[in-house]
């Protein structure tokens, strides 16, 4: 899914 | 968020912090009528600090938050975002344009063809990558350009006969976020289902491994309170 795809670490 | 992840930013952001602290040093130096001795070393003396590392970050920003205006992930992942571009951004402005801080920067010993780290990581970003779509792909340079994004500024250090404590503390800050990231991986492999990255994980893994043997002659300059020197 495209949260998954975000990603959350700088 | 676990607390290496918190930790490993706020070392992050420490490290900026310093760097600015430093060009703010050499700028309000130079201001003074006459120069101090500490001001006269600091103008004097190259100020150890890499444009060409300066550089490299500012791109790996540029290339890494593309999304930042897209994907909202929190208020902090924005803020962070903000701050690392507008300080690394500036930092290259400071060192390229500012008439003071320019003159500290020694282009002649910070010879590092930046260039030729940027061409393979690119290359291997369109060869090895999560998905082959535009953000994506350059997410995964940002990652690989990181990684050697420190080795025009060892080089330098290398040849920095006296490296103050300031840029030493720079680069000892900029690689303990790495391994602290590396701590947050490990959590997160454990806690979360499913998360793997092995991308992220190998880049940060050869990154952190990069700083070994300054890592070494920090600590053995603390532990004998002897000054910063790297083998040529």
């Amino acid at each position: 899914d495209d949260k998954e795809a975000a990603h959350d670490e700088l | 968020m676990n607390i290496f992840r918190l930790a490993g930013d706020m070392t992050h952001l420490m490290s900026v912090l310093v760097l600015l602290l430093k060009i703010h040093t050499i700028k309000s130096c130079a201001g003074k009528s006459y120069p101090c001795s500490l001001c006269f070393i600091l103008l004097e003396s190259s100020s150890g600090i890499s444009l060409k590392t300066q550089e490299l970050y500012a791109l790996v920003f540029a290339t890494r938050y593309l999304d930042i205006f897209t994907d909202f992930i929190s208020v902090y992942n924005t803020i962070m975002k903000l701050i690392f571009l507008g300080s690394s951004f500036s930092i290259v402005w400071y060192i390229r344009r500012h008439k003071i801080v320019r003159r500290s920067y020694d282009k002649d010993q910070d010879t590092f063809r930046h260039f030729f780290l940027v061409l393979p990581c690119l290359l291997l970003a369109l060869i090895i990558n999560e998905k082959f779509t535009f953000k994506e792909v350059l997410w995964t340079f940002s990652l690989y350009l990181e990684a050697v994004a420190i080795l025009p500024q060892l080089i330098l250090l290398q040849r920095t006969r006296n490296i103050d404590n300031l840029t030493g503390q720079y680069v000892f800050l900029l690689g303990a976020y790495r391994a602290l990231y590396i701590l947050n991986w490990i959590y997160r492999y454990f806690t979360e289902p499913h998360y793997v990255h092995w991308i992220t994980w190998i880049s940060g893994l050869v990154q952190t491994l990069l700083y070994a043997d300054f890592f070494y002659y920090y600590f053995s300059s603390l532990k004998n309170n002897v000054k910063l020197k790297l083998p040529a």
